[in-house]
């Protein structure tokens, strides 16, 4: 019986949901 | 609409294609109630907050920026076409909260307020020291520059008298020495041949709008003006949509809060015919 070893997740970056992106350019 | 405290929400991923689907929704909302100006132009999604709401429906609460381009609100070109202002011609952006309510896959407005502001004095002489900032409408260079520019353009006219809606941009030229406006114009029942008194001249039922650009240089002796105009083709007397509540969508022409505004039985809520006709 292979059992998969569980996958512990690292610091990965960190993603920062807002504010979106930018379009054109910031005033 | 309330929102109670105990109601739960979501926070999406700004860039989610929900979001951004209501946050379009919010910007065409921006352009067909807003009276004077510049249509905007979605930029930056802040914040969004997803409030679920029974039955059926969601509240989405969102913060959004945007950014003036160059076609006039009574301009009937699509938003897409639209230019964004650039920076080196002093750009202006808008802060809006909305508040959308999504029942049936479709956006509706239940609340919004929004602000414009031109970007600073140093932003735009950082990427250009040598031009032009935003001049107040009521500097008495600008005022008299279109004065000038719509006797000049009435003059060479055979159509109907044009009368100032609005001045909605201006920038004052140091070298050479000139002063450039950007202006709406509406038809009048008066023919520009034979306006005498313009004052006795009325606005068409089926409006008619135009939008102007003009210099005026100083010259030795004398001025010079150089005036182009877009006249749209008249609108139709179709009942127009009325902002509803207490909503308080603002983006007006940012220089100069105390310049004169046309009044609003004037102007449409919103833009309903494609076609310019350049004159």
């Amino acid at each position: 019986k292979v059992v998969q070893p569980g996958i512990v997740a690292g610091p990965g970056p960190v993603v920062r949901p807002c504010p979106g992106r930018i379009r054109y350019f910031k005033v | 609409v309330p929102v109670g405290p105990t109601l739960a929400y979501d926070e999406p991923n700004c860039d989610d294609p929900e979001t951004e689907q209501a946050a379009l929704a919010a910007v065409d909302y921006i352009n067909s109630h807003v009276l004077r100006g510049y249509k905007h132009t979605l930029n930056q999604i802040d914040k969004v907050k997803v409030w679920l709401q029974q039955p059926g429906g969601q509240v989405f609460e969102l913060e959004i920026d945007t950014l003036e381009t160059t076609c006039h609100v009574l301009d009937p070109t699509p938003l897409a076409n639209c230019t964004v202002r650039q920076l080196v011609e002093h750009a202006v952006e808008g802060d809006c909260d909305f508040r959308l309510l999504k029942q049936d896959g479709q956006f509706s407005v239940v609340f919004s307020k929004c602000d414009s502001s031109p970007d600073s004095a140093e932003d735009v002489r950082k990427v250009c020291p040598d031009c032009p900032l935003l001049a107040p409408l009521n500097d008495t260079k600008v005022v008299h520059a279109v004065d000038v520019a719509l006797t000049a353009f009435n003059a060479q006219s055979n159509g109907s008298y044009f009368q100032l809606v609005e001045v909605s941009r201006a920038q004052l030229v140091p070298l050479p020495p000139s002063t450039y406006v950007e202006f709406a114009v509406a038809a009048t029942d008066c023919a520009a041949q034979e306006a005498t008194d313009p004052a006795q001249c009325n606005l068409l039922a089926e409006k008619q709008y135009g939008f102007c650009k003009a210099t005026l240089t100083e010259k030795v002796g004398g001025e010079d003006v150089a005036v182009t105009c877009t006249v749209f083709q008249p609108q139709s007397l179709l009942p127009q949509p009325q902002p509803d509540g207490p909503d308080a969508v603002a983006l007006a022409p940012v220089a100069d809060p105390v310049a004169p505004a046309p009044s609003p039985a004037d102007l449409p809520a919103a833009a309903l015919v494609v076609g310019p006709m350049v004159v």
